[in-house]
């Protein structure tokens, strides 16, 4: 083994990593395990402890990137370079790079995940029959709302477990759109865009609108690769289109035809001959979890090793077994030790990698892995009420007969839109909907309720609510509204400067009842103290959060108060602060709070 | 890309991988032992001495026969996919 020069390594054992983007080609929960793994390899043989930050500074900031991405080191296109990582120290130091122009896997083809449908996201199964024929990608045949879909076993016909394939309809990745699904047609800088375009950007990655305006809305996220899509070619990540004319003749499959080098190809529109829109179709592309554990080594202060079979060869070689090579133990050891305290406790998701050679204990500091989950609004298509609602059928479609609807399920939600203990219920609000956890968590969760049967003068979309509890009266906050009620009786709209705040207030996005009849009122990084009985902020002037609540992330969308503790709550993260005022607690709003 | 279009010259594609691979082997070889540390800037090209040290150097880090020459195991073997940080550090 190798350490760098000068023996670089990190003088404290609690690492921390942020995930800063996603690539197109894996859905972000394979991304999230495959690096989790990853550090795991690592954390297993050494007293390290990995633990990932979803905002600020983290000691190994890992970025995908293409071509010269920022760091002086560019990368070069499909094949060749594929990562690399910068040895341990502050800054770029530490910082972990992966070409977006490979194809990223789990070193055996593409993955497809599914979301939705009825199997609980599991991947799809290729090739899989239905009706009688055999689908080797996921396929919209048997749906009218062109959703691709695909069998999560061998036979659709006998054993009807099917769900989502991933697409820009159902979600977006990055971006700044909590991963809502494009819309459209959306327009962009005056013109109308009917699907993903890499216009506007450099760095070749597709995106979309999710809104019908962006020049309007600003809002945006970036498409997720098909099962189809290209890399290479001219049409990085679009997606073959079947059937294709080449030469006068229709192609409904990859081919090799017109190629001395016999590598697979596809065009990207309905005719090559017209439009030279072509790229590689997918073969079994690299292992992100092997090449992330070998950049992640490199991150600790390994330097290349010439053992052929060590993880720190410079060389890529799929394997499934046990990646770390006593030389690689060796090495990591040499530089931390080894490790003293029992191992960490087995994850307690089930793997996402179908081979069990390759699973390793999860950092006990690490939370558990997010499962597969929903776009926000699981409203795939276009029109606002067709969810994919129903199982593939053949046509005519019939109607569903049992399988979830996206909608209906609370764990499919990415982020709620609030959060409140009401009766010594948690609520979950999303969308017009509403789920409720029994205070004690057990059974299951109950809903969805619409929220317009219950509270009838809300709007669908709050921002947050809080209860009373001394008169039990129910507060609602949506954009710069608010609403009391009391049984069933409500007051309201009424405007949040009728409480004292500032017209530029656009939202309120928490509220925690304090001492005294005193509830705090939050909007983003700032604080008001409301008097309920007065119904007024005793300042116009904010506080900011940082002061009294260290340790919670910025811009945090979300704050409640539940059994006496503090949530705040940023993407699918809560960070939950006790009644000492310290963060005790960061996990997932879905696991730890829905249970799910 | 695919040869022999509608018309011949008609299809312009360029495509990221063809530019390593029009490069000669020499061209490449250099360019690798470069990028990966093995030959400083300043002696690329200049005489035979160097980049037979350097490709010996880079046949011992990837446990090839070190023959020093350029070889098709070696030449297989730098066009082989890989890590981006320089196998000698500068």
């Amino acid at each position: 083994f190798q350490t760098f020069e000068g023996e670089l390594k990190w003088k404290h054992q609690n690492i921390t990593y942020r995930i800063q983007n996603y690539s197109p080609d894996l859905p972000p929960e394979v991304t999230d395990d495959a690096f989790q793994r990853a550090f795991a390899l690592w954390s297993k043989v050494t007293p390290l402890t990995f633990t990932r930050v979803s905002s600020g500074e983290a000691d190994i900031l890992i970025q995908f990137g293409t071509r010269e991405h920022g760091d002086g080191y560019p990368f070069d296109g499909k094949d060749g370079l594929l990562a690399h990582a910068f040895p341990p120290g502050p800054g770029i130091q530490g910082d972990a790079h992966f070409d977006d122009e490979e194809f990223w896997t789990l070193g055996k083809g593409v993955v497809v995940k599914t979301r939705f449908g009825n199997a609980d996201g599991a991947p799809c199964h290729f090739p899989f029959t239905f009706e009688g024929s055999s689908y080797s990608a996921c396929t919209t045949d048997g749906r009218s709302d062109g959703l691709h879909w695909c069998s999560t076993t061998a036979d659709y016909d006998k054993d009807r477990l099917y769900g989502f394939c991933p697409s820009e309809l159902l979600y977006t990745l990055d971006g700044n759109a909590n991963g809502d699904p494009c819309v459209f047609p959306f327009t962009f800088d005056g013109r109308s865009y009917t699907a993903c375009t890499t216009e506007g950007r450099s760095d070749g990655y597709r995106w979309c609108a999710t809104t019908a305006s962006y020049d309007q809305d600003k809002l945006y996220g970036f498409c997720p690769n098909r099962d189809t899509a290209v890399s290479g070619g001219n049409s990085q990540g679009e997606p073959c289109v079947f059937p294709f004319t080449f030469l006068n003749r229709e192609y409904s499959a990859c081919t090799s035809e017109g190629r001395s080098d016999g590598r697979l190809w596809c065009a990207t529109t309905d005719d090559f001959d017209r439009d030279h829109k072509w790229g590689f179709c997918q073969d079994r592309g690299y292992s992100l979890f092997l090449v992330a554990a070998h950049e992640f080594g490199h991150a600790l202060g390994l330097d290349h090793s010439s053992v052929p079979e060590a993880l720190m060869f410079p060389m890529y070689r799929f394997t499934e077994g046990p990646p770390l090579h006593e030389d690689d133990v060796k090495g990591i050891q040499h530089l931390y030790g080894s490790r003293t305290e029992p191992d960490p406790e087995p994850p307690t998701s089930s793997p996402l990698e179908p081979d069990s050679t390759t699973q390793f204990n999860a950092c006990p500091s690490v939370p558990p892995p997010a499962r597969p989950t929903g776009p926000p609004t699981a409203r795939p298509s276009a029109p606002p009420t067709a969810g994919p609602t129903g199982p593939p059928t053949a046509n005519p479609p019939v109607p569903p007969t049992g399988p979830l609807d996206p909608a209906d399920d609370a764990c499919g939600v990415l982020v709620f839109d609030a959060i409140a203990e009401i009766r010594g219920q948690l609520h979950f609000f999303k969308d017009g909907r509403y789920w409720r956890v029994p205070r004690d968590s057990k059974g299951p969760t109950q809903g969805p309720f619409l929220i317009a049967n219950t509270w009838s003068a809300l709007p669908p979309k709050l921002d947050s609510a809080f209860e009373d509890p001394l008169t039990k009266k129910l507060f609602f906050f949506s954009g710069q509204k608010m609403w009391v009620y009391t049984g069933q009786s409500v007051v309201g709209p009424r405007r949040l400067e009728k409480l004292g705040l500032h017209s530029r207030v656009q939202r309120i996005t928490g509220a925690i009842q304090h001492n005294g009849g005193k509830v705090l009122l939050f909007s983003q990084n700032q604080y008001w103290r409301l008097d309920v009985k007065k119904q007024k902020v005793d300042s116009r002037e904010p506080y900011p959060v940082e002061n009294m609540f260290p340790g919670v992330p910025e811009n945090t969308h979300d704050v409640f108060l539940y059994k006496g503790d503090t949530y705040f709550c940023q993407g699918i993260f809560f960070w939950r602060v006790n009644k000492e005022n310290k963060v005790d607690l960061v996990g997932y709003v879905t696991y730890d709070l829905l249970h799910c | 890309a695919p040869r022999g279009g509608p018309s011949p010259g008609s299809i312009l594609i360029t495509f990221p991988e063809e530019r390593t691979r029009t490069l000669t082997d020499q061209q490449f070889a250099e360019e690798y032992l470069l990028r990966y540390g093995y030959i400083p800037a300043g002696l690329l090209g200049q005489n035979h001495t160097s980049l037979k040290h350097a490709l010996k150097k880079l046949q011992r880090q990837l446990a090839l026969t070190q023959t020093g020459e350029l070889d098709s195991a070696t030449i297989e073997a730098m066009r082989a996919p890989r890590c981006g940080v320089p196998d000698v550090a500068p």
